[in-house]
């Protein structure tokens, strides 16, 4: 408010300064209008934003299958600083608000967002800016976890997008009908992915009667970290019993990343790649999204054998806070020139059992910008 | 944002018989909203 003020007594200012006969009043409804244009122009985006997933939902429940369908609108995403709209995007959000304000804000935020504010663990004024609320904890159980022995739990809140088996050549995840990206490319071409090539397939049957547990812990990393070399991913197969999940996190959810099991985080890589949005419209219409943005990848063991968890960013949600490597930033102004480039990797306790994490732990979590 | 979950779900009795799958199984569904917590599969010991 007092911005506007002072820039309606500057235009007045300058009107009576230049002797202008004009009215002072056409100045005045400036900023208003522009603002009211721009409040307008959010609205009916988002408008839009929500039919748009409402026909999607529709379409899912109706069991059609979207195809993927690269558009200009992908086209001119890539020409768009996505990073630096991003990083001015967590600037603007890490302002701190008045005390008064914050309330109004955050519920305005959940409204649009569909987040529950009842489960919040702290009151709502307790949160200086809107990207502190939106890393908030919740309150004690609200997040009760699956005591099963024998389950694997979601590390996040959020839409189940796709889940499989990985099977057959190249270890293809995919991304909608029409297209797929490989494992490999997502988590790194040192990854500790337990693939079978040709010459694998004989030594393994000779090893039959080994014990699998033993192997897992000896043979994948201490191979892969002690002599990192790129596969050939394309003659490549995945082990026996490889699933993945992908879930998505809408702008609402609760954006802290908790551990699916009892596991030894052992590798972490960060890939400095684009920032995308990651929405349903953009994994239809780009194409090896998730390999193009900037993402933390981490690689270990766990009672089943290989774990991995693969948090991607995007446009909005930019950066990536490790609970377990605080000092790691994302999100940072580019350095590298080419995406190709290999990912920073650090390994935890090369000689040790790595970081270990109990199922339910914080792990990490989106940042906003 | 996006999590992608890899994971080898237990599979002892591949050591016997190499051609059977993993007993690991999703309980979810796609479309599904899943919560922090929530069984995404279970296997049998």
């Amino acid at each position: 408010t007092s911005l506007l003020k002072r820039v309606q007594t500057a235009s007045q200012v300058r009107a009576s300064f230049n002797g202008s006969s004009g009215n002072p009043r056409g100045n005045i409804f400036l900023v208003p209008g522009a603002t009211v244009a721009t409040l307008l122009m959010l609205g009916a985006l988002h408008a839009r934003r929500l039919y748009d997933d409402k026909k999607v939902e529709e379409a899912r429940e109706k069991g059609i299958e979207f195809e993927f369908q690269p558009d200009h609108k992908a086209s001119f995403l890539r020409m768009l600083p996505l990073r630096s709209i991003s990083r001015l995007f967590g600037s603007l959000t890490s302002v701190e608000l008045p005390v008064w304000m914050r309330p109004h804000v955050y519920r305005a935020w959940a409204r649009a967002f569909h987040s529950n504010l009842e489960e919040v663990a702290l009151p709502l004024e307790n949160y200086a800016s809107l990207r502190e609320f939106f890393v908030r904890t919740l309150k004690e159980g609200s997040r009760p976890i699956d005591p099963d022995p024998h389950c694997l739990v979601s590390p996040v809140d959020g839409t189940v997008l796709r889940f499989g088996e990985l099977k057959g050549s190249g270890t293809m995840i995919e991304q909608v009908k029409g297209f797929s990206y490989s494992v490999s490319s997502l988590l790194g071409a040192s990854s500790l992915l337990p693939v079978i090539t040709e010459g694998d397939m004989h030594k393994e049957s000779s090893e039959q009667q080994g014990n699998l547990k033993e192997k897992n812990k000896k043979s994948w990393w201490r191979f892969s970290l002690a002599s990192p070399k790129i596969r050939d991913t394309v003659s490549a197969c995945p082990a026996k019993g490889l699933y993945y999940c992908v879930i998505y996190l809408s702008p609402g959810d609760y954006h802290l990343i908790h551990s699916p099991a009892d596991w030894n985080v052992l590798v972490r890589r960060h890939f400095s790649g684009h920032l995308f949005p990651v929405n349903e419209r953009a994994t239809r219409t780009i194409r090896n999204l998730y390999v193009q943005n900037e993402r933390v990848v981490l690689e270990g063991l766990w009672e089943g054998g290989f774990m991995a968890i693969a948090a991607i960013g995007a446009t909005n949600i930019g950066s990536i806070k490790l609970f377990i490597e605080p000092e790691l930033q994302t999100n940072q102004r580019r350095q590298k020139i080419l995406n190709s480039e290999p990912p920073d990797e650090r390994v935890y306790e090369l000689e040790g059992v790595g970081k270990t994490l109990k199922k339910g732990a914080e792990v990490a979590a989106f940042n906003l910008g | 944002s996006t999590v992608v979950l890899v994971f080898q779900a237990p599979t002892l009795k591949m050591l016997q018989n190499r051609d059977s799958s993993s007993e690991f199984r999703f309980s979810i569904r796609r479309g599904d909203r899943v919560r922090v917590g929530e069984a995404l599969g279970r296997w049998h010991d």
